[in-house]
């Protein structure tokens, strides 16, 4: 099973539209393997993006010296998932009791 | 059915029994029809909610995107709803009476399975590409609608990546042939998560729809419905205009068909988690969702065309 250990989600807000072609240009970065949740549209709407972690470093070095706004959606997107599946995985024992 | 956790996240299985219990349940109301199947050989299994033959069809489809759960989540809860809501609401028992409602939940099943099982970020299809290491094609960039221009990927190791020809997707394939076969589909909505967005054609060129006007003023009105239960802000417009050009989508092609009421949702977006939306918001999505479906269907049933 894939696991996302050490990847975060950024929520990148540009302020123009001098940046947002900068951040369109992370999409063709493809060494960052990065994963567009919400891809660049315009200024008035963030880019979420799953970054690995092996890029985390790289990636925010690029936002910051081009002096793009962004904040950590998903710190830990690992824990995330396993509070997900610890739910359903609750549900399914509730499930399995009741029948 | 009534005993199903709504309100949490389930398996492949688990939405697959559900969709067969209302079938049981409903047997004068709901019928399961298998339009296809998926690569590795999973149904694709339609509700159809029909109180006579030979009627017009309202079509809905959840998880294209396999990843986006909200959206399949949302679409066990309409197809309850539907059915506990015919004959004792008005409105959706007058479009019952005379519009069959088409809906189907599990539109990537491969991709679904392969969520719960090995990889929770995956959005696309799981047929291999011949001569790539990457698997699978972005089935909202596979339809023939502007197939192969910008707004879609031609490297297989792309999330938008939109196939080697139109079609070539079972998955999309189906019900491309269940559009045409049916041939009266008289509006057609294609879930997907997350953003806020109810969007029309099209998305491969900026040349307005021809219905642009009553496609804009319909989509206020269901953003408008949408938002008076918990406030939820959606933007609305084309696709091209509103988020990006993207070319091959779904909503073109069945608009060229002739399906007027052709849209495409974005559902709710907190803010905090993505399409990774925590499961004590499914059923908020879904009930305000479900006053925007209303408002579209409502409208293709009062104007026929």
């Amino acid at each position: 099973k894939e696991t996302f250990e050490g990847h975060q989600v950024l929520r990148i807000t540009a302020k123009d539209e001098a940046q947002l072609a900068l951040i369109k240009d992370l999409e063709d970065m493809i060494h960052f393997e990065l994963d567009f949740w919400r891809g660049v549209t315009d200024v008035a709407s963030p880019v979420d993006v799953r970054v690995p972690f092996h890029s985390l470093q790289s990636v925010k070095v690029y936002l910051e010296t081009k002096a793009i706004e962004y904040a950590t959606m998903i710190e830990d997107l690992q824990a995330l998932l396993e509070k997900e599946q610890e739910e359903m995985d609750a549900v399914a024992r509730a499930g399995g009791a009741r029948s | 059915t009534d005993s199903f956790d709504y309100a949490n996240y389930h398996t492949i299985s688990e939405i697959y029994n559900f969709q067969d219990m209302l079938v049981r349940e409903n047997p004068n109301l709901v019928s399961k029809i298998v339009i296809g199947q998926s690569y590795e050989g999973r149904p694709l299994s339609v509700l159809k909610f029909s109180t006579g033959a030979n009627r017009p069809g309202l079509w809905i489809d959840t998880g294209i995107h396999s990843r986006e759960w909200v959206t399949q989540a949302s679409g066990t809860w309409f197809a309850k709803k539907i059915a506990t809501a015919y004959g004792s609401d008005p409105a959706l028992t007058a479009i019952l009476n005379n519009m069959d409602i088409f809906l189907l939940i599990m539109t990537n099943p491969d991709g679904f399975a392969y969520t719960q099982t090995n990889n929770r970020m995956w959005r696309k299809t799981r047929k291999p590409n011949p001569g790539s290491s990457c698997v699978g094609v972005d089935p909202n960039r596979n339809w023939d609608a502007g197939f192969g221009e910008p707004g879609a990927s031609n490297n297989p190791c792309s999330e938008t990546y939109r196939g080697p020809r139109a079609n070539s997707e079972s998955e999309v394939k189906s019900i491309v042939d269940f559009v045409r076969s049916h041939g009266n589909l008289k509006s057609f909505i294609s879930i997907h998560s997350y953003s806020q967005m109810l969007l029309y054609p099209y998305g491969y060129t900026s040349t307005p729809a021809k219905d642009q006007a009553e496609l804009h003023s319909l989509a206020k009105k269901a953003i408008t419905a949408l938002a008076s239960l918990y406030g939820t802000r959606y933007r609305y417009g084309s696709i091209i205009n509103t988020i990006y050009q993207a070319s091959g989508g779904t909503i073109d092609w069945t608009y060229n068909q002739g399906i007027k009421y052709s849209y495409t949702f974005e559902l709710r977006d907190t803010g905090d988690y993505g399409f990774l939306l925590p499961a004590n918001q499914i059923i908020p999505t879904a009930e305000e969702t479900w006053l925007a479906l209303m408002v579209i269907m409502k409208h293709a049933y009062k104007n026929a065309y």
